[in-house]
């Protein structure tokens, strides 16, 4: 049966198609036979990135790595007990689908609590869960003290990924090795950059997650998605016609290549 | 009734909530009788950020404005039609319960597609949507041509609201003024930037929305959460332990105050 790596975080905007996007071409260049689940049946991101990416290798006569996607619509049935049965067929028909040619399947969730991703938070071998470097963000994992920034209690989707790991327990005593990393950190020190970075330290330990090594905000990651490309397919001098700052480029590609290091040690756990 | 101002945006976080606190609490403090709803039932972003600013407040002696805010629970109703009828009637007493004594109104909406924010749109008289300076949010307003950055269709986001304001002029003949403005821009020009200035400009007129000044990405906006406190319940040298950069608070303070003019110019119209 292949990896399942799922990218989840019920918070919005968290970096998960982004970061999905990023580790999936990586992977891919390292020749692993990687594809893609979209459950993400409305807003569809991560297919979108990768239509870009298609049509963008047509126009212009590149031949870039081109792993597969399946986007799972949404259920249009009329009862919960139906949607989410029919829910729990279309994951399982995806994942049939793309087991049969790949040993590795990488699965982007959609920014809300659905049951689907649920569900696909239940199969992960590894979870990645990227977190924007805020408070706003944290109060999804935990309530924090405001003064002595101490955690006072697990929250909302610590608790489903507890909740995960439990079904994933019963069903075949598997495992999630959880991996959570900061986005969108400013580049330069700030307070509130050490304040997270502590209090990410303390939720690790007690909430169960490694907390890995972020990637720093950066106007780049956001001007790729029209063309499809990521990081990985720049030269240090950047095909998207003469990216100006190519140190912020080459720490930028660090970034990522460190991300992907934290995900490959999952594996082998 | 009252004027009602929602803010809305399907993309997850695109900054809804943090821009609605800054809204609301501005209001608030020009006397405006305003009160919220948060439609986001499950992570209740501006409802935990008006419960941390009610603990600071109790804490530390201190009294700011404190609108009252009614946080719609998501309905349990095993039946899409259930669940509509559910939410159309918790939606509508929540509006009733605060339109008695309030002549403001600002409904936060969660960052996904969910009917309930779908019927607060329709019922906004303005509606107020940020977006991050990014090409990943657009795709959820219109198509856009990688090599020449014409918009080519709109977009799921785009055609939700085109949606709401028919349902709005045949129910009571009613306009939504809509205002569009980008969140988290670098502080510094980028050509990123410009581009996407460009294409807002060019959507405004296509799509029908106003194009506002928007906000930088800026860290304080960030800290300022556990607190419950906004830039305009800081002094110039900042209550949040000496903030570093009172520049950087000065200029984020004018461009707060230059959203909520333009929030104002939308009650005139
Ligand atoms: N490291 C980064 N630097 C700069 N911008 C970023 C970075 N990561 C993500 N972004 C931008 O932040 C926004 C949110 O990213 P993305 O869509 O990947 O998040 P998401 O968690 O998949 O969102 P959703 O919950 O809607 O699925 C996008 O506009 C994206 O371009
Ligand atoms: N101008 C800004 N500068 C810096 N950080 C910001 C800014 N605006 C928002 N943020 C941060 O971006 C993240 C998303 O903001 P917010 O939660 O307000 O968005 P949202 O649209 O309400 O999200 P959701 O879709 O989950 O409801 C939060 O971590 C917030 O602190
Ligand atoms: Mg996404
Ligand atoms: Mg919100």
């Amino acid at each position: 049966r292949p990896w399942i790596i799922v990218i989840g975080n019920e918070k919005g905007g968290s970096g998960k198609s982004t970061s999905a996007m990023h580790v999936l071409i990586s992977l891919a260049q390292r020749g692993r036979r990687v594809a893609a689940i979209d459950l993400d049946g409305r807003q569809r991101s991560l297919t979108r990135y990768l239509e870009n990416r298609a049509a963008h290798c047509k126009d212009q006569g590149l031949s870039l790595v081109q792993p597969p996607i399946i986007t799972v619509e949404r259920s249009e049935e009329e009862t919960t007990q139906d949607a989410k049965r029919d829910e729990r067929k279309r994951f399982t028909d995806a994942l049939e689908t793309l087991a049969a040619e790949h040993d590795t399947i990488m699965i982007d969730c959609p920014g809300s609590d659905t049951y689907l991703a649920r569900y696909a938070h239940a199969h992960a071998d590894t979870l990645i869960t990227p977190v924007n470097d805020s408070f706003v963000d944290l109060d999804l994992f935990a309530r924090i003290d405001s003064d002595t920034y101490k955690v006072k209690a697990p929250s909302l989707y610590a608790e489903m990924v507890w909740e995960a790991r439990k079904w994933r327990a019963v069903a075949d005593g598997g495992q999630i090795d959880w991996l959570v990393l900061r986005n969108r950190m400013p580049v330069q020190r700030s307070r509130n950059k050490a304040r997270i970075q502590e209090v990410m330290d303390l939720l690790a330990k007690r909430i169960g997650f490694r907390h890995v090594p972020g990637l720093s905000e950066r106007v780049v990651f956001r001007e790729l998605f029209l063309k499809g490309l990521t990081l990985m397919d720049l030269s240090d001098s950047g095909i998207v016609g003469g990216l100006r700052n190519s140190m912020s480029l080459v720490s930028a590609r660090a970034e990522v290549r460190r991300l992907v290091e934290a995900v490959l040690s999952a594996e082998k756990a």
